[in-house]
């Protein structure tokens, strides 16, 4: 067919990308000046191939993806699936859950970031100094994501300098765990730019008694609820009143007082006509 | 929170 023939200079230009050696996207553009979106290789400092997508245009680009928290099904309590908090039920013998904000685990693939958890080894091996968070509906395909997203943003500060330069090291210094502390040792709360969406929109996305204990505009790391249950970020909010942040901070330890164990801990309160306004 | 939300999956980049 006609197609044939773009197809297939397409695949070899794929192919050509193998070729380069690099540690993170921002390095494939300093070296190769490469500034189109799409699935890269990179290696680890040990010498370890994967795969993954390149940001290439947001702000300059060159933003590699590291992560992505899915939520497979809001009724599970620390289930199959809750890969960023516990997959082994709720439990405060296990403070730490599964323990994957701070360990060097890896699972799941690039192209299914929308579709299950995904972490791979640029999460701990990546010296970064900024971070963006992309929030796009389950299931969209990754030449859709930046313009299915709900929210897009990043930070600008280069805060992660001050903490190591990766998450992984960062919640080393603040664990993300049961007990560790109270609403008051949250991690840092940083400034963000929109990239999609506005401190508005990004109120209206969590639940109407949330909207009246944060601040929109930042994101915050290893927040702590009043029950001394901890999550891992609070996307585009810092709890500023109150503290219940398992109503809008997603990952999180192994234990969480009320049963609201989860990777989404307490989104759906309400869903189940228990109380009003939390949903 | 929204449904919009808890059935969007959160990607973290780094720069």
């Amino acid at each position: 067919s006609l197609n044939l023939g773009t197809n297939f200079e397409h695949l070899e230009k794929l192919r050509n990308r193998s070729t380069y050696v690099a540690r993170s996207c921002k390095e494939i553009i300093d070296r190769y000046n490469e500034h189109e979106d799409g699935l890269y290789f990179l290696t680890t400092a040990n010498g370890m191939v994967y795969q993954t997508f390149c940001d290439m245009t947001t702000a300059g680009g060159g933003w590699t993806l590291v992560a992505s928290v899915h939520e497979n099904s809001i009724y599970g309590r620390c289930t199959v699936g809750d890969r960023w908090s516990s997959q082994q039920g709720n439990n405060a013998n296990l403070p730490d859950g599964d323990g994957n904000w701070s360990n060097r685990n890896t699972f799941g693939a690039a192209e299914g970031a929308t579709s299950d958890d995904f972490k791979n080894p640029g999460y701990y091996d990546i010296m970064a100094e900024d971070i963006s968070v992309w929030h796009v509906p389950n299931n969209v395909p990754l030449e859709h994501w930046n313009l299915a997203a709900i929210l897009r943003y990043h930070t600008e500060t280069h805060f992660l300098r001050l903490y190591g330069g990766n998450l992984f090291q960062m919640f080393m210094q603040y664990p993300v765990r049961y007990n560790v502390g109270s609403p008051g040792n949250r991690g840092p709360a940083i400034p963000i730019v929109y990239d999609h969406g506005d401190k508005e929109s990004t109120k209206n996305l969590y639940g109407p008694n949330p909207r009246g204990e944060f601040e929109p505009g930042f994101i915050t790391f290893r927040a702590i609820n009043n029950e001394r249950a901890a999550m891992a970020i609070c996307s585009g909010v810092k709890p500023v009143r109150a503290y219940n942040t398992e109503h809008y901070c997603i990952g999180g330890g192994g234990y969480f007082l009320t049963d609201q164990c989860g990777d989404f801990p307490s989104f759906d309160w309400d869903r189940l006509g228990r109380e009003q306004g939390w949903s | 929170a929204s449904k919009e939300m808890t059935e969007a999956a959160v990607l973290l980049f780094y720069r």
